[in-house]
Order: structure tokens, then C-alpha cells, then sequence
């Protein structure tokens, strides 16, 4: 489904490393402050290759629409999923 | 490129894919997972060799939504497939619920995502350059697919470059220079050692490989000739005649032969309506006395070559053949003239045969394969087991 809202691309962000895991739990959508929502963008902006302006802008939504591998980008220690 | 941390200890792989698509044959399914892994295997010395049991590296699942690991598919589009780097396992999933396809523009082309899930499997993260396979975004199917300078330096980065210029041990025929290799049984007659020339080589609904000179035909399985061969054609195909010229199975699950101006369908061994045809009637624009015939595995089309020229043929379009063909065959980098027999084979690899010798195409590279030994090679050792 196309991410057409703030809280969808939260998601989205949060699924791909971007964003803190808890960030995929609707229940604690906005609870981001402005500089770690802002940064998240704009990191996710720079590793597309899109223009990085901080702002969930329509091409950003765009790229975040598109098909793609469910593996994280961002791969720190937080990647603990095991085999089984 | 980015590597996540971890990788195998060793480079003799094997993979199992213990839940298939439902869309695709299995037969195509296991030549493209075949593709994919040799994708990584051409710059390093990983090797991929499939098992159908038992343990294995990389297990490769088709499921849908939730299946188990925490990551659950989200259906059609986004999401189309993840896979666990070899620290956590190095199983690769997809999503069944996507429209998988081979060689074909429609839907999201199994090979390529494959290619990318495995290098995760082998411990690459994403890149962020936009034309490495490793890329996280699909990018819709390329019918000539190049891996990109950014993925060859990861990969080597992890398992070194590659020492040994031999192609990975899982692709048929099999190389001699494996230690466990038997040379597979000569045929009954032998024959076909003294003279390799073939009439045609083709793979049946299943998956076999037939090979036909006269009035004979051998079944090759995946490191012999099968036992009892060769065998008359008119005993397992009813009515086709000897000599035939040109053979391909297309993905109806039909096999289609054609001899001079004529040509029969069958499906499996049965005659598969009132033949012959006259090849004019039902392969508009395709010429007569033909050399070969094969299904490109690059986009699924059926090509048809004679003397040094070769046509496309495309039943969904009208007409099925563009007025650009015929085209010279030298547009198939290192592939001769005059032909006589042209085969995808089960690996995915593309291969052409003339006189006692066989050439191995690289469907990416669009030219004959750089190996050692060299192409060509002789047929009657490589394919039928020759001394």
C-alpha cells in the first residue's frame, strides 16, 4: 500500500532501520521528537539517493511505495532476528 | 556496499528451497534459484550445491504473511522478500503472494530477486548504490542482468576473488576436476562417442534432456547417460519420424518438433492433435529446413536459427515475428553458423551445439562463456560421457 501518511512512513522507517523498533507500534506513533524524526529522513533521503531536505516530501513517499527487500538498511546490533 | 558483520566459514554451500512457489513449475523455479546463487559464484570460489533433504546452509521458503519468524509478509507489492544473514541462519523467504515470474516483464522476476536475497545469505547488507544488485529497491526486470562493480568488491571482500576457473560444481555437466566424479556410463552402442554430432537437444515438461541423432534418441540425466540408451524415437514418440532438425519444450508443457518444411506437437509421448503441420501454418514468418530451436531463458521467447541468421517468435504478439528478423547470429557473441541444436538447460545456462562440439552462453554478458577449459568443448565427453 502506497505510504501516504506520517504514521505509515514512521512505519516504514522504523522497519528499515531508521527509527527506533518501538516506532512500529502504533500505539507509540508521534511520540518521536522533531530532530530524531527529522534525521531519520534524511538519512533514508541520503542512502536513496534522493535530495536530502529532512522533509517527508512526495518523492520520499514515492520511493517508500516501491517494492523492495524486508531487510533492514540500517543493520546495527538491534537486527536480532534469529533462524527460527 | 555494506556488509553486515558475519559470513560462512566455508565456501562449499548447499541450499534446499523446502516450499516452492504456486504459480511456477518446480523445474523453473530450481534453474533460476540455480541462476541466482551463480550470480556469486562467478567472481569468488563459493559454490552452490542443491540437496532435496536433510541439512543444509540456506534453506529458501515461498510463504505468505505471518510465517513464523517474527517478519510477516505484507502481500502483494512492498515487502517482497528477506532473507537472515549467517550469523542468524541464512535462510532466504519470499513472498508468495507476490506474482513470481521468469524471464518476463510482468510481475517481480524471480531471478533477480533471488540474486539479491543470497547475498544477504552470504552476509551483505544494502547498498546504497542505486545499480548494485544490492540495492534495496526492485527495479523491475532487466532481460540482461550485470552485477555491478559494487557488489563483485563486497562479495570478495567476504570470500576473496576467485582462484579456482572452474564455473561452480552445480552446473551440469559436471566437471572432472570434482574429486568425487565418476564418468557416467558410455552409451550402449557407443556410437555417439566415435561421431557427438547431435540432430537436437531438448528438455521435456519434466525436465528431462533428450538428445537425438537419427533414428535414435539418449536420455542424459543430471551426471550420466541413462542406463539402456540410445533407444528408437519412434518408440517413445509415436509417429514422429528419424533425422528431425530442430526441438524445443515451451511453457504450455508442449514439445514441439520440427523436420524440413513440417512440424509436430506432443505432449509428453502423445501426438498431441493431427500432425504434421506445415511449419508455415503455425510459425508464420519462420523459414523451413531449420537448424535449430530453443526458449531463451533471458525473456522466454522462442528463437529459431538457419544458417548464419536466427528469428524470434513471440505467440503473444501479431505478428509473432517483428519485421526486424531475421538478425545475424553474430549477434550471439561467439556463437557460429549453421547449428545443430540449441538447448536451455535445467541450470539455466543457455548452450549451443555444432558438429562434435558445445559452446555455454552467458545469458548476461550476452556472449559465449569464458571458462577453463575453454569453449567449445567436446560434446561427447561433457554431455554423453566419453572417455
Amino acid at each position: 500500500a502506497p505510504v501516504s501518511t506520517t504514521s505509515q512512513a514512521e512505519i516504514y522507517l522504523s522497519q528499515f532501520g531508521y527509527l527506533p523498533a518501538s516506532a512500529r507500534n502504533p500505539a507509540s506513533s508521534g511520540l518521536q521528537d522533531k530532530h530524531t524524526w527529522v534525521s531519520a529522513i534524511e538519512e533514508f533521503q541520503n542512502f536513496a539517493g534522493l535530495n536530502v531536505t529532512g522533509e517527508l516530501d512526495e518523492e520520499t513517499m514515492k520511493l517508500m511505495s516501491l517494492p523492495r527487500c524486508g531487510v533492514r538498511d540500517r543493520v546495527g546490533s538491534s537486527d536480532t532476528r534469529s533462524k527460527r | 556496499y555494506a556488509l553486515q558483520g558475519s559470513r560462512w566459514r566455508v565456501k562449499n554451500l548447499t541450499y534446499k528451497i523446502s516450499k516452492y512457489p504456486k504459480r511456477l513449475k518446480r523445474v523453473d523455479v530450481d534453474a533460476e534459484i540455480a541462476r541466482a546463487f551463480a550470480v556469486w559464484s562467478e567472481d569468488t570460489d563459493l559454490t552452490f550445491t542443491r540437496k532435496t533433504s536433510g541439512p543444509v546452509h540456506i534453506e529458501i521458503k515461498f510463504v505468505e504473511s505471518e510465517h513464523g519468524d517474527g517478519d510477516a509478509f505484507d502481500g502483494q507489492g512492498g515487502t517482497l522478500a528477506h532473507a537472515f544473514f549467517p550469523v542468524f541462519g541464512g535462510d532466504a523467504h519470499f513472498d508468495d503472494a507476490e506474482l513470481w515470474t521468469i524471464g518476463s516483464p510482468r510481475g517481480t522476476n524471480l531471478f533477480q530477486v533471488a540474486a539479491h536475497e543470497f547475498g544477504h545469505s552470504l552476509g551483505l547488507s544494502h547498498s546504497d548504490q542505486s545499480s548494485a544488485l544490492m540495492a534495496p529497491f526492485y527495479r523491475g526486470f532487466e532481460p540482461v542482468f550485470k552485477l555491478d562493480e559494487d557488489d563483485k568488491a563486497a562479495i570478495q571482500s567476504l570470500y576473496g576473488r576467485k582462484t579456482n576457473q572452474y564455473t561452480p560444481t552445480n552446473v551440469y555437466p559436471p566437471s572432472t576436476q570434482r574429486p568425487s566424479y565418476t564418468p557416467p556410463k558410455v552409451p550402449l552402442d557407443g556410437s555417439v562417442c566415435k561421431d557427438s554430432k547431435v540432430d537436437t537437444i531438448f528438455n521435456s515438461e519434466n525436465g528431462d534432456t533428450f538428445a537425438f541423432k537419427g533414428d535414435k534418441y539418449y536420455k542424459l540425466t543430471t551426471d550420466s547417460v541413462e542406463e539402456g540408451y540410445p533407444k528408437l524415437i519412434s518408440k517413445n514418440w509415436p509417429g514422429l519420424p528419424a533425422n528431425i532438425d530442430a526441438a524445443f519444450t515451451y511453457k504450455n508443457g508442449k514439445t514441439y518438433f520440427f523436420k524440413g518444411t513440417q512440424y509436430w506437437r506432443y505432449h509428453g509421448s502423445q501426438m498431441d492433435g493431427a500432425y504434421p503441420k506445415e511449419i508455415s501454418e503455425g510459425f508464420t514468418g519462420i523459414p523451413d529446413h531449420l537448424d535449430a530451436a530453443m526458449v531463451w531463458g533471458g525473456n522466454g521467447k522462442i528463437y529459431f536459427f538457419k544458417g548464419s541468421k536466427f528469428w524470434r517468435f513471440d505467440p503473444a504478439k501479431k505478428p509473432p515475428v517483428k519485421a526486424s528478423y531475421p538478425k545475424p547470429i553474430s549477434n550471439w557473441e561467439g556463437v557460429p553458423n549453421n547449428l545443430d541444436a540449441a538447448l536451455r538447460y535445467t541450470n539455466g545456462y543457455t548452450y549451443f551445439f555444432k558438429g562434435d562440439k558445445y559452446y555455454r552462453f552467458h545469458d548476461a554478458r550476452f556472449a559465449v562463456d569464458t571458462a577453463t577449459p575453454p569453449f567449445p568443448r567436446p560434446t561427447a565427453h561433457w554431455w554423453f560421457g566419453c572417455k
